[in-house]
């Protein structure tokens, strides 16, 4: 997290705002909401309180606006700048300002009022950006569900003020995760048209042969659809789909949309109603086959006809040997299989049947 | 050589969203070449998003300048 210069901070723990106009996308009600619900997301961690003012001079003055608006610093239309505001202090102080050029909303069909709102009124009150991408002082937009402060937030909003002294129970967003931890795991790998795709939490990490520097995204800014917890994936790339296993559940990817019809349950592939989640998947080029992996055990099913093989499940030991008995996420290039479990990295030779190398997970991060 | 249109477009992009996030200063010192302010600025922005430090208006650098934020600045006042 970050401060402004000085640590700016009002004095007085008691703020007044005001709102002094509504934008035409909302109703007034559900304006005077999200702003509420903006300022209690700050008010539940610090002893920080909140009073409406319907007149005159408030410390945090909202307003929407378009271009130039008074302040000497211009929005720029549609999307790009979609609000800002300023830090604590008198006169412009504390105030913020939204972009009436964007089209405001309740939801994820566009900009969520909340959800900005939460992150300016965090600038109002003394925070400046994160470059924690899971914290919501992030300065990237990204619609987001639940209580929308991390540790993060909370950890420099504190520094500020202090905790709330009668806390209320917030259960905060974990911090985006650190790609040279020395414990990472992770949750899911697949491949996706020539690119390495890597799930943790609720991020993942995009690996292009030509870009050393992994790139960490939220899952949701780019799949708003699945869910922000990947179990499993796994590319087919002669049908140029990438499946997204997550509980009971499955999702086809074709890039970056989802195929019509999906999600449908696992069982459709053939596995039993017992078992509830895959851990690993991963697509054989060599012999069209894709294993599946469910604790010890692990599954093969063809791709070609779309029927499970007979003789499954196997023990992932039997098969796999001076493997661990349990995978949390599986790859295979040219001829190796890499089988990813808690913060080891396993290369297995598919035609040698035998483990080649051991390596850290975040080895394949560049670390 | 003067740029290619598409590649202007983008000079362009990239100087307005440096100046207005990371106060790169206006007018013809923030142009290009080796460690000028605009590839002074270029490194602080890609050190803050975590991108690969390269000083260029690469791609990764160009997409997350696209992408819809908040109006305050990144860094300092």
């Amino acid at each position: 997290y970050n401060h402004f210069p000085r640590h700016l901070k009002w004095q007085n723990n008691n703020v007044t705002f005001r709102i002094l106009n509504y934008t035409p996308d909302l109703k007034k009600s559900d304006v005077d909401r999200a702003i509420r619900n903006a300022l209690n997301v700050w008010a539940d961690v610090t002893p920080l309180t909140f009073k409406k003012l319907h007149v005159g001079n408030a410390d945090i003055m909202i307003s929407f606006g378009s271009k130039e608006h008074g302040d000497y610093n211009p929005f720029d239309g549609p999307d790009g700048l979609l609000a800002h505001a300023y830090p604590p202090g008198q006169g412009i102080g504390g105030d913020t300002h939204f972009d009436e050029d964007e089209h405001w909303t309740k939801d994820s069909s566009s900009y969520n009022l909340f959800v900005v709102a939460a992150h300016e009124l965090g600038h109002a009150l003394g925070m400046s950006h994160s470059s924690n991408a899971g914290a919501l002082m992030y300065p990237v937009y990204t619609y987001t569900t639940g209580y929308p402060l991390s540790e993060d937030d909370i950890e420099g909003i504190q520094a500020l003020y202090g905790p709330n002294p009668n806390p209320r129970k917030v259960k905060p967003k974990p911090d985006a995760p650190n790609k040279c931890d020395p414990s990472l795991s992770f949750d899911a790998v697949t491949e996706l048209r020539g690119e390495t795709i890597i799930f943790k939490d609720r991020f993942y990490w995009r690996i292009h042969p030509q870009m050393v520097e992994p790139e960490q995204t939220l899952i949701k800014s780019t799949w708003p659809s699945i869910p922000n917890k990947v179990d499993a994936a796994y590319e087919n790339p002669e049908k140029d789909i990438v499946i997204i296993f997550s509980g009971i559940r499955m999702w086809a990817l074709n890039g970056y949309n989802i195929v019509d019809g999906y999600p449908k349950y696992i069982h459709k592939l053939g596995l039993p109603k017992t078992v509830r989640k895959v851990d690993a998947a991963v697509y054989i080029r060599d012999t069209g086959k894709t294993l599946l992996f469910t604790e010890e055990d692990y599954w093969s099913y063809d791709e070609a006809t779309g029927t499970m093989d007979s003789g499954y499940p196997r023990t992932i030991e039997e098969d796999f040997p001076g493997m661990d008995d349990e995978v949390d996420a599986a790859a295979y290039h040219y001829g190796y299989l890499y089988f990813f479990h808690e913060q080891l990295q396993y290369e297995y030779s598919y035609t040698s049947r035998k483990v080649m190398r051991i390596l850290r997970t975040n080895s394949i991060l560049n670390c | 050589v003067p740029l290619p249109s598409g590649d202007k477009d983008n000079q362009n992009l990239a100087e307005k969203y440096l100046r207005r996030f990371y106060g790169l200063p206006a007018g013809l010192q923030g142009r290009q070449g080796a460690s000028s302010p605009f590839e002074t600025k270029i490194k602080e922005m890609q050190r803050f998003f975590k991108l690969k430090v390269t000083g260029n208006l690469d791609d990764n650098t160009l997409d997350l300048m696209k992408q819809a934020r908040c109006g305050v600045p990144d860094i300092g006042e």
